[in-house]
């Protein structure tokens, strides 16, 4: 269990830091397990530098850039344990226009590889996603329709 | 292994019957705030064998029932259906759809369904395993779950590994 | 010093349940001391109810329910302990665009009462502010310039 | 009393010394992740007065001092004024401008001027108490504040009252 542990959480490593120069344009990021004698119960600190930047501790990040290396670190995760399909409810919702594009550029790469359903109030997510559900509720009674793309996308956000 | 389609009714807000094909890579839900979207992902997390009321925002497992509006009384029982492909065998069965569905009355007592065959959640579990679909922790990235993730003390990353 | 508590936590219950009504467009909301002998170190309990639906309880609600809840209860403590000025940092994040309304409407109102400091990605927030301010960064040193509203706006969401 | 303006050097990400006018009644603050927004909110609540490292997001009390980026190097010094009007003679001074400036060396010396004459911290709170300055909890509306409001065993409304 102690290997298998090991050799995924290199794994992760190394995919996250991909991963985070990929999101953020640069900088580098890592996981550090603190108690090298018993892995599996340790704590891990993630440390996250973005580019320009001094900062070593992800906590010391702002909200939009915690986000978005949190963002890098459940894909690595995501891509070493994959499932077939995954949820992202609002996790859009803290970024700025810039990094909402590197992160659906991102996503344009995962989706290849499994199903991803997307919940957003984001009009630029919405436009990258291969079909879309409009949700309603009328009398405390959830309703589900479907939308067709652009048109109806102006009315729903 | 793909998600063909879901069929909600009486789950949370879904008093009536709805059923959504997911026959897609990449789709996305909107709609005003409280009207539903977040309860989807619940049901698909519930039918496929989440057993803590927390993970799908719940104070106890039968609040997941239809509890009735100011229309429209409260329902006896919920039900969820997924439809899976299967033609990979990814699943060790000899189907190349696989429907999973799982009850719960009003009384407490629960079904699990596979193929429309009753079962119970240990075969639910013993089939899932390995797919990647029965852990549910890390395909659900949102903004509590980041927080989880970044919190001084968190074991996030070691129960995923 | 249990008088005076009883006392303002009557008022913020009254004015809680007035500006829910007015954010949700209806309902109701209520707080409750769960602990009478001893209320300064009870547990207190927050119910809320938007129009239409049965739920009692906050936790049971959705993000933006709760968040548009937690902002007329945190209202409502802010009129009976005023300050002369207050900070909204990314708040109306996880609200839809008819909600950002209603926020909207009510912080009209607040401001004739006092100060506030709005960050904010939503535009439409933006338009409401007398006055913005855009903030950059260059090599890890933060700048703060002052823009002219509408015109320079679009550049900068 | 209304806040007028406020100064800021050497502290968080504001290296070069930045004077920030604030006399209007709703201000935005827009920006780019990362840029230092929050840290303009965090400036004002140090300034008058704040001691928990947490609460403005550090670990320790030393963070608040510009510690440097790939071009520059880390300062010894941040400070904070922050000017405040006070016609209507809320703060007990015969002034109808307040300057509260607050200084941290790198070595962990701080200093309190009160329009630029030393003070203490005590000196500081006691003109504060009563103008609801002080208080910082419900004076910041944002996600994580809303996230104590409803944690299960919050004490929020009672702290505050
Ligand atoms: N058992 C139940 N019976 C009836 N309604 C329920 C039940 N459980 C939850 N609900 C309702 O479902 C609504 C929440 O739905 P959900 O969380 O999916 O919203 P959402 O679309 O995700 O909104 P947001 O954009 O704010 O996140 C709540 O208003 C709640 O009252
Ligand atoms: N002592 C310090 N020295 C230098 N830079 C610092 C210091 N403390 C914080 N920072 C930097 O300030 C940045 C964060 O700024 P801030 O939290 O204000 O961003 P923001 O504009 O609020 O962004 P967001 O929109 O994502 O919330 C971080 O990138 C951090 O590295
Ligand atoms: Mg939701
Ligand atoms: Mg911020």
């Amino acid at each position: 269990a102690k290997e298998d542990f090991e050799k995924n959480f290199n794994i992760i490593k190394r995919k996250f830091n991909e991963i985070f120069v990929e999101l953020f344009g640069g900088g580098k990021s890592n996981i550090v397990i603190e108690d090298e004698q018993n892995p599996i119960e340790s704590k891990i600190t993630i440390y996250a530098q973005p580019p320009g930047k001094r900062v070593k501790n992800i906590t010391m990040l702002s909200t939009g850039e915690q986000t978005l290396a949190a963002i890098a670190l459940l894909f690595a995760i995501y891509e070493t344990k994959p499932s077939p399909f995954c949820f992202m409810d609002e996790i859009d919702a803290p970024l700025d226009d810039a990094n909402v594009e590197r992160f659906l550029t991102l996503l344009k790469r995962l989706k290849s590889k499994s199903q991803i359903l997307m919940i957003t109030h984001n009009r630029r997510t919405m436009e990258i996603c291969e079909y879309i559900y409009g949700v309603t509720m009328e009398e405390g009674i959830s309703k589900v329709i479907s939308i067709n793309l652009q048109k109806e996308v102006e009315e729903w956000v | 292994m793909k998600l063909l389609d879901i069929e909600i009714s009486g789950f949370k807000s879904f008093a009536n019957p709805v059923r959504i094909p997911i026959d897609k890579d990449l789709i996305g839900f909107v709609g005003p705030n409280g009207c539903g979207k977040s309860n989807i992902v619940d049901a698909i997390k519930w039918v496929i064998g989440e057993q803590s009321p927390k993970e799908i925002r719940c104070e106890k497992s039968g609040d997941v029932i239809f509890n009735g509006s100011t229309l429209r009384a409260a329902q006896g029982m919920a039900e969820v259906t997924l439809r899976l492909s299967n033609e990979d065998k990814i699943i060790p069965l000899n189907y190349n759809e696989i429907e999973i569905t799982r009850r719960l009355y009003k009384n407490g007592d629960s079904e699990y369904l596979l193929n429309r065959t009753p079962v119970r959640l240990k075969d639910i579990n013993r089939f899932l395993s390995g797919t990647g679909l029965g852990e549910s922790s890390y395909t659900l990235f949102k903004p509590s779950v980041i927080d989880d993730l970044l919190r001084p003390n968190s074991m996030l990353i070691n129960d995923i590994l």
